[in-house]
């Protein structure tokens, strides 16, 4: 465990409690895309099938818990509280995201690096991770004034994953035979498609102007 | 053999 990879837990840890503070305090969703929530849920399931067969660390399995519980309750809460489902935008959040899962599927099934359940699973998950933003981002977009719980929500998530990278370059010269590139490219796709809210959230924030995305 | 090492990661 380097300070790089604790960073990006410890960031994706407070994007996903910014979330549930959000849901669960003030019973509010707005500017939250169910799609990406949903796609986020299906990349747990999926990563961590392991969850039970290999124990890898303590921290590692509540860290798992953790993401698994925080995302299904999520998508629960947006899909069955009523007080959170009215301030849903479902007018807005129509990004068809299985024309994201089933390319990611597909990919998998083609480029992996074991021909296994769980490895094709896993690698599934990658890919699909990727891409899970886009639903949110497409949604910022449309969403007129974006409140900071959700700027902070999506920027957290954005970072964690730019800290990985940061991670994965340690590791690659600390470590003999650490290469892994389906991890590191589809890492670096993930983040490059934050790279614009970054710069439009980074100069509201600059300025001390409320963050629009440009439609 | 056991997983490989950076199934450690989230």
């Amino acid at each position: 465990m380097n300070a790089f990879r604790l960073a990006g837990d410890m960031t994706h840890l407070i994007s996903v409690l910014v979330l549930l503070l959000k849901i669960h305090t003030i019973k509010s969703c707005a500017g939250i895309s169910l799609k990406t929530q949903e796609l986020y849920a299906l990349v747990f399931a999926t990563r961590y099938l392991d969850i039970f067969t290999d124990f890898i660390s303590l921290y590692n399995t509540v860290m798992k818990l953790i993401f698994l519980g925080s995302s299904f309750s999520i998508v629960w809460y947006m899909r069955r509280h009523k007080l959170v489902q009215r301030s849903y935008d479902k007018d807005h959040d129509t990004f068809r995201h299985q024309l994201l899962v089933l390319p990611c599927l597909i990919l998998a099934l083609l480029i992996h690096e074991q021909f296994t359940f769980k490895e094709v699973m896993w690698t599934f998950s990658i890919y699909l991770e990727a891409v899970a933003i886009l639903p949110q981002l497409v949604l910022l977009q449309r969403t007129r004034n974006i409140d900071n719980l959700t700027g902070q929500y999506v920027f957290f998530l954005g970072a964690y994953r730019s800290l990985y990278i940061l991670n994965w370059i340690y590791r690659y010269f600390t470590e003999p035979h650490y290469v892994h590139w389906i991890t590191w490219i589809s890492g670096l796709v993930q983040t490059l498609l934050y790279a614009d809210f970054f710069y439009y959230y980074i100069s509201s924030w600059k300025n001390n102007v409320k963050l629009t995305l440009p439609a | 053999e056991s997983e490989p090492s950076y199934k450690d990661e989230l």
